[in-house]
């Protein structure tokens, strides 16, 4: 399902080049749940983003359901994000002048399912067990309620992949197992879904786990950099 | 030092009420060093903004310092906010178009202590590991390196009262580990430490835990609600 080979990306910078990610090999089966773990700045974000189509590596191939990422166009890309892969951002980027219930419509307005988008907004928010805070904006929520927001939209076109950055960074233990409940039977609908987490327990849930150490990956487990 | 007594706070929303605090007592002495823990939605971080003196009450009393905070005037709290208290905000709240190193500097700067400002502020990003980002922009950093410059802020001036609302909730547990070791030394120095935290290691890290559920403190420690 997802293919990466010797993926590289640097940021370069007037004191030097950042070399975040260092030739990455990854292997993720369709159906698997995966665990991408390291320390802060490691290049879990970074390696994220490619794998969710938002940015281009500087070299390597990225093969996805078989298909190679880069030969696609820009339109491509654009459907592939809205109608195959829920997004789940680390820093939630959640519109300031949408409510919530607006903010988890959004995908589904892109991706041209206006049927019954409101209903379907509303139950994913029920998901998340914010049903009593649909109308409020995200300056009205707290940190753990806006990740929830965000979580709930990046299920609300249920996506095939599920690219979960910190899901559980902002809320406490007991919220924090509601989330992994709901990422569980998504998983046993047959959904692909790749956490970044810094949370052990949330990383033991998964099938394996990747770790990623100063730009390339340390612990291969099936496929990874050996 | 920071004493809360039976302090309420409402949002009022179109779709009814949202009583956020309803009622909190408090008693934090000077030099203690406290964990406020609580479900997502609870009320930390609309209590840590009331500590901040960055909201009022609707009700209720605040002494900070012997005290009450509500008679003095917006000149008198700025300066409080400024010269005493260093705040971590659970959003770190940096400013996009400042670097790292400018970032951190600005609270020096607003209390007119631009003797050194520069050093102090590249002193405390090597505090916090990130002495080789001091020229990164917020969007050219990881969520933990951003996280890690919004407590090099917090503390470039010596505050004597540290409000962190969860300052390890974006970086894995070695990281966390040494921004605990950084708390303690400040605390070590006398230092008033209040910590907002999901974290139970960073919470059981505290002499005293409060906990905070629908708005009010359950377990008091000593001098909570009873
Ligand atoms: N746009 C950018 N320009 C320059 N450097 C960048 C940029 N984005 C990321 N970096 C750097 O690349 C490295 C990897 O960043 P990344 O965000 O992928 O880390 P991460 O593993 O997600 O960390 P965290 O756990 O703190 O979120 C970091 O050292 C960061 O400073
Ligand atoms: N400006 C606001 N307008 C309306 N409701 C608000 C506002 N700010 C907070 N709330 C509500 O008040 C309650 C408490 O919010 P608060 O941010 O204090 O929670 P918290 O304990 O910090 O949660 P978390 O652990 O998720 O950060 C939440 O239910 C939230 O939706
Ligand atoms: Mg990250
Ligand atoms: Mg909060």
């Amino acid at each position: 399902m997802v293919q990466l080979e010797e993926i590289r990306k640097t940021f370069p910078m007037e004191a030097g080049p950042v070399y975040a990610l260092r030739g990455v090999n990854l292997h993720i089966k369709r159906g698997e749940m995966v665990a991408i773990t390291g320390s802060s700045g490691s290049g879990k974000t970074t390696l994220m983003n490619i794998l969710g189509c938002l940015s281009s590596p500087d070299s390597g191939t990225y093969r996805l359901a078989g298909e190679e990422v880069s030969n696609l166009s820009q339109q491509q890309l654009a459907t592939i994000r809205s109608r195959r892969i829920g997004f789940v951002f680390q820093t939630f980027n959640l519109l300031p002048r949408l409510n919530a219930l607006q903010n988890v419509e959004l995908p589904l307005l892109y991706a041209r399912a206006t049927a019954g988008a409101i209903d379907r907004a509303r139950h994913a928010l029920e998901r998340v067990g914010l049903a009593d805070r649909v109308e409020h904006f995200p300056n009205q929520l707290s940190g753990g309620q806006c990740q929830r927001v965000a979580i709930a939209r990046a299920l609300v076109n249920e996506p095939s992949i599920i690219l979960a950055d910190e899901p559980t960074g902002a809320v406490d233990s007991v919220t924090s197992q509601d989330i992994m409940k709901l990422f569980h039977s998504l998983h046993a609908e047959g959904r692909t879904i790749i956490i970044v987490t810094h949370d052990q327990g949330v990383a033991a849930q998964c099938e394996r786990q990747i770790v990623l150490k100063d730009g390339t990956v340390t612990i291969p487990g099936k496929g990874g950099n050996s």
